[in-house]
């Protein structure tokens, strides 16, 4: 039996760089 | 050349790698459009997209890193990045893009335009950042 391999499915967020420090008040 | 500096970059970059939008929806890293980064962010209950737009540019051709200053938000807030030469960046308009679109592409296999002086990226940040 060969069992089917999971495919990693990533979200969308992980692409995206956080870029933005923190802002001051 | 070196590829060891590959490992260092996550692996969906990788061309075929299946992503998750905010909606469900399951798209391949290379199909990506800017709506699909716009739409997530709109459904995102604790993240907005922002626009980052890439000032200055340093790297060499000896070098596997580049250095990368954007002006980040309304604010133009200056932030200085160090990333690997082949790190995709997705411009608004334009997709993704690297400092070397060639080594993304052979690396990868992700179709990639040259990142510019000038170009917009998607950044996040957090809806809550007070």
């Amino acid at each position: 039996n060969v069992e089917p391999r999971s495919v990693p499915v990533f979200p969308w967020h992980s692409l995206v760089p956080f870029l933005a420090p923190s802002q001051p008040d | 050349p070196p590829v060891a500096a590959s490992n260092q970059l996550p692996p969906y970059f990788m061309k075929g790698s299946i992503i998750q939008l905010a909606n469900g929806e399951l798209k391949r890293v290379e199909d990506l459009k800017t709506e699909d980064f716009i739409q997530s962010a709109e459904i995102s209950s604790d993240l907005k997209i922002d626009s980052s737009t890439v000032e200055r540019v340093e790297g060499s051709h000896t070098s596997s890193f580049a250095l990368l200053q954007f002006a980040v938000g309304e604010h133009r807030t200056q932030v200085s990045v160090e990333v690997l030469v082949e790190h995709p960046f997705f411009v608004f308009g334009k997709g993704w893009s690297s400092c070397c679109p060639e080594r993304t592409s052979q690396l990868f296999g992700l179709p990639c335009s040259k990142l510019s002086v000038g170009d917009v990226c998607i950044s996040l940040t957090l809806k809550n950042l007070k």
